[in-house]
């Protein structure tokens, strides 16, 4: 598996829908000024793999992951992030997915699948989000809705959120990943007791 | 269980010593399973020696070091399971410039298995990335530019 | 005595608006007395609003926000009971260019009544230093070498 | 008053004799790599104000802050740091003060008072400790021995710790100072609860 893109909209400070396509160029930097909304980045992509407890998201409830407006700007009733993972055997085939520009900030009014995608075939959008997936495409989807209600989906198909942590179980990229190493969990892990840090040893294992 | 747990320690306390060499350009490092009462009190310490200096747990060393060996232990969690991508978020701000260099140096040797994404305010880490996002506020809001460094193409 | 206590208080909550103001280059922040069962339990929020973003508890900011935000803080104390020198180790580790920027501007003024002395690896900061005390480490022992930039003498 | 200089031998890395002029020359930066000894520097300082808490100071005990020797070299028995303050209005009178060299290793072999000063009048020394104390000048001098051994000196007279923390009270460089933020004070800042933010005020009030 690897990582093909990140599509936000309404999350944080995120209140427009932003897509990161990353393209296999390698290491990727995320560079901006102090409170821009670099780590709000990777609270997504915690978020949209099941993180459950708001105070690793920095929030206080997990309303709070919500855009909450500005000034000039009304808040959102919807967080909606959209992972993208490929596998390389299958994606080898389809070809046509390099298409896509690297970063951009979907105009508005445009829904997840349209948009650059809105001229090729419709032939394979039979989920409930209207998504085209690639052969070999994995897309994880997460919403949350300010009455509180909350949605998962995968591969545009409404499912349940332990579907999505035993997808990935295994990969790295389960409940006790380390693959996001977060602001300050660095400080965290020196400033933790022994016996916490066992308990990360013991999750992993 | 307790066997499992012994075979990821294991592993996990040599990738560990591992990417502590990296890092520190030399020197040893070690886990250590401190005894407790009950095997629920029992924790781990980090036993470091950066090079020419002498062993002793990671609490006592500078800022930088303990920040880089705590690095490693991280980094030697995730080798033993790893993962499409790794984000890393403002790992090198306590770093002087030669330990950035064995950071970048650490991250291209492991890049071509895996998608790191760096979020950092360093010059020298962003010089290793060939692909930059800038993330800018406009209105409160965030937005995203991608900036693409190619041999063909000057930087944006 | 709770008078001495309320007096210090309104004191340093100015203060801290004040180098939140100069740090942020705008904005408001305040000192907020939280209520507790006990007066022993009552605790302070620091409530702050950067500029053009929305009132929040500091522990919502981001991670350089947050950290210039305390630092407002302990300078708005220093500066209620200021003493010769001051001592400011790596503060500005998490800052962004023109976060350093305020922050050595911020120093500069208060330089002529105090002497600062700034530990950092940030080349910014270290401009706005007329003496740098260079420390190395041969053999794990620390030596300190100072270098003296002068409009007379070019950098050693 | 303002800060003339800090003397530092046998104090955590500080093997050697180790000299830090200030001219009052403005902003004094500290630089060099990671683990070099800039913060053990502040950890000095710390200490001759008559800091009693070995944590405070990243240590377990406070026999930790004595150098406690290299593969190479042994520990020595003995750790002291002097901290020499001026009060600019008697300084003026003086006026010699300001020959010293900003920074430097001190020769093996010489002690406090003796080196550069030695050539002058010894007239002026009637104190335990040799020094040499120029009009204006508050000369602090903290003592610990490998065998727990403590001893404060105040400009060159054995004295009490107390006495040194009255001396300091009210200008800042009392118990309660916020002359010194260490390395990662500001995070604990954040991560405290708000009680002990509290506790902050009240201790500087
Ligand atoms: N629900 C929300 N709605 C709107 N804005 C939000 C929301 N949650 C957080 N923010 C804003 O996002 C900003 C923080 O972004 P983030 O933590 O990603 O910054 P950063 O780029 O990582 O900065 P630094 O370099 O200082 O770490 C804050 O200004 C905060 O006000
Ligand atoms: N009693 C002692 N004897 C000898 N060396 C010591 C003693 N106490 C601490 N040290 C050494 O001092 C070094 C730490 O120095 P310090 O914390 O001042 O580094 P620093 O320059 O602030 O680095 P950084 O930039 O990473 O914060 C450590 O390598 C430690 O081994
Ligand atoms: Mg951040
Ligand atoms: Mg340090």
């Amino acid at each position: 598996l690897r990582l093909q893109k990140v599509e936000l909209v309404g999350f944080k400070s995120f209140a427009e829908r932003t897509r990161i396509v990353f393209n296999g160029s390698g290491v990727a930097g995320v560079v901006g000024p102090n409170g821009c909304g670099k780590s709000n980045i990777s609270d997504a992509i915690l978020w949209v793999l099941g993180e459950q407890s708001a105070k690793t998201l920095r929030s206080s409830r997990m309303a709070d992951c919500i855009f909450n407006g500005t000034a000039t700007r009304p808040p959102t009733n919807l967080a909606e992030v959209t992972l993208t993972l490929v596998d390389p055997e299958a994606e080898k085939t389809a070809g046509e997915a390099a298409a896509e520009a690297p970063a951009e900030t979907v105009p508005a009014g445009q829904e997840a699948g349209a948009g650059a995608e809105a001229g090729r075939s419709d032939k394979k959008r039979k989920n409930r989000l209207n998504l085209r997936i690639l052969p070999g495409e994995v897309v994880v989807t997460r919403r949350l809705y300010r009455d509180g209600t909350s949605e998962y989906y995968l591969n545009g198909e409404l499912c349940r959120l332990r579907d999505i942590q035993e997808l990935f179980m295994g990969t790295g990229l389960g409940p006790e990943s380390y693959a996001i190493i977060e602001q300050g969990r660095i400080g965290q892990i020196l400033s933790s007791r022994p016996s916490d840090r066992r308990a990360i040893i013991e999750e992993a294992a | 269980s307790r066997q499992q747990f012994e075979r990821a320690f294991a592993v996990i306390n040599q990738n560990f010593a591992e990417t502590f060499r990296t890092l520190f350009g030399g020197g040893t490092a070690t886990l250590r399973l401190s005894e407790g009462e009950e095997a629920g009190e029992a924790g781990i310490d980090l036993i470091c020696q950066p090079p020419g200096k002498r062993l002793q747990n990671v609490l006592l060393l500078s800022g930088g070091e303990k920040a880089l060996a705590a690095l490693a232990l991280l980094i030697g969690i995730f080798r033993y399971q790893p993962s499409p991508f790794c984000i890393l978020d403002e790992v090198d701000a306590p770093l002087d410039d030669s330990n950035v260099g064995r950071f970048t140096q650490l991250i291209q040797e492991m890049a071509p298995q895996t998608q790191f994404i760096l979020i950092t305010h360093n010059k020298k880490t962003m010089e290793i990335a060939p692909v930059l996002y800038g993330v800018t506020m406009q209105g409160a809001v965030s937005q995203i530019v991608s900036v693409r460094f190619d041999d063909a193409a000057p930087a944006a």
